[in-house]
C-alpha cells in the first residue's frame, strides 16, 4: 500500500481553537498582559477587542522594551500603560479556509498567525509546531 | 531545465553563527540576562561557559515565572538570583554535520536548535525560520 499524506491539509484541522488560546483585551495594562503571558508561558499572544475581532499581539519583548529605560528596566511603569499603546498591529492573519502551503509561507516569519472566519471574528491560531509536524510527516512517508 | 532545490542542504549553510548569536553566561544574574533578552528583541537565548560549552537556554517566559509571587512579579529577586539556577538544562543541540531532516524533526518542538562542533563547543544557532525558508524554496520548485 503507498502511504502517503497530503501536504494540503485544511487549516481548521490544524490550528489551536480559540477557546484555547491565551489572549488579552487592548484595553488592558501592561502589568496584566506581563502576568497572563508569565502565567501561561507563551512569549507572545493576540490581542482582541470586546467583538472578539482581533487588534494585533502584544509580547513579552515588546512590553520590556517599552519599559527598558538608561541600563535599567522601570517596572513601575507597567500599571500605567495600556496593551494597545505597545501592541504590534501588524499581526499575521489568514482566513479559516486559506491554503496549507500559504499557512507555510506566512509562518516563515511570524511563529503564529491568528485564524479569522469571514466576518473577521478570530477563531484560533495556527503555530510554526503544527506547521512543522505536518511538513515533516508529508516528507517522511 | 528541471528547477530543483535539494532538501539535503548542510546545516552550516542554514545556520547563524556563533558570533551573531546573543549569548549569556551561567554565572551571569537574571537582572542582566533579561538586560540582554530585552536589548537583543529575543525571547530565549542560549547559556554557554566560559570554554564556550553548551549549558541550557534561558527565556523571559523562565525568569518571570522564577520571580511569580501571588498574583505580583517581584522584581527585586532578579539582582539575588543566577542564570544557571532558572535556565532549562535541556536545550536542543545537534552536531555541525548533522542532516538537515533531523533538524527538521528537532525543530517540531524547538524554537531554535544549538550547533556544536566535534568537541562540543557552540558554533551557532538552527532556526525555525531558516528551516521554514529552506522547506518553502523545496516544496515551490
Ligand atoms: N506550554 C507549552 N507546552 C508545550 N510546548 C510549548 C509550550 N509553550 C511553548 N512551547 C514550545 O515553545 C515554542 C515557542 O513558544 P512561544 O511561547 O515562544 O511562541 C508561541 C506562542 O507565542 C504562541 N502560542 C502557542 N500556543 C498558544 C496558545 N495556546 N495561546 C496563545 N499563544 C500560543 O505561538 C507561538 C508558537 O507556538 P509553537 O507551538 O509553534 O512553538 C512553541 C512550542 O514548541
Ligand atoms: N530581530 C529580529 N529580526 C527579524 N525577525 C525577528 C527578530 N527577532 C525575532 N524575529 C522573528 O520572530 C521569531 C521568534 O523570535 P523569538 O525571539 O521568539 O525566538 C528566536 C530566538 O529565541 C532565537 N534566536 C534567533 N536569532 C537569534 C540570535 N541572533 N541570537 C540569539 N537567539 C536567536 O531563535 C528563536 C527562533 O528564531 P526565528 O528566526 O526562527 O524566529 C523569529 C523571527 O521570525
Amino acid at each position: 500500500m503507498v502511504k502517503s499524506v497530503s501536504l494540503d491539509i485544511a487549516i481548521k484541522d490544524l490550528m489551536i481553537p480559540g477557546n484555547k488560546v491565551a489572549i488579552v483585551q487592548e484595553g488592558n495594562t501592561l502589568e496584566h498582559a506581563l502576568l497572563v503571558l508569565t502565567k501561561s508561558g507563551y512569549s507572545a499572544i493576540p490581542v482582541l477587542d470586546r467583538e472578539y475581532k482581533l487588534k494585533g499581539l502584544i509580547s513579552m519583548s515588546l512590553i520590556l522594551d517599552s519599559i527598558l529605560g538608561i541600563e535599567k528596566i522601570e517596572y513601575d511603569k507597567l500599571g500605567e500603560r495600556k496593551v494597545e499603546e505597545v501592541m504590534n498591529k501588524k499581526v499575521a492573519w489568514m482566513k479559516e479556509d486559506g491554503s496549507f502551503f500559504r499557512g507555510l509561507e506566512l509562518s516563515i516569519n511570524h511563529p503564529f498567525l491568528c485564524i479569522v472566519d469571514e466576518d473577521g471574528v478570530f477563531v484560533g491560531i495556527l503555530t510554526r509546531k503544527s506547521i512543522l509536524a505536518h511538513v515533516h510527516k508529508y516528507l517522511k512517508y
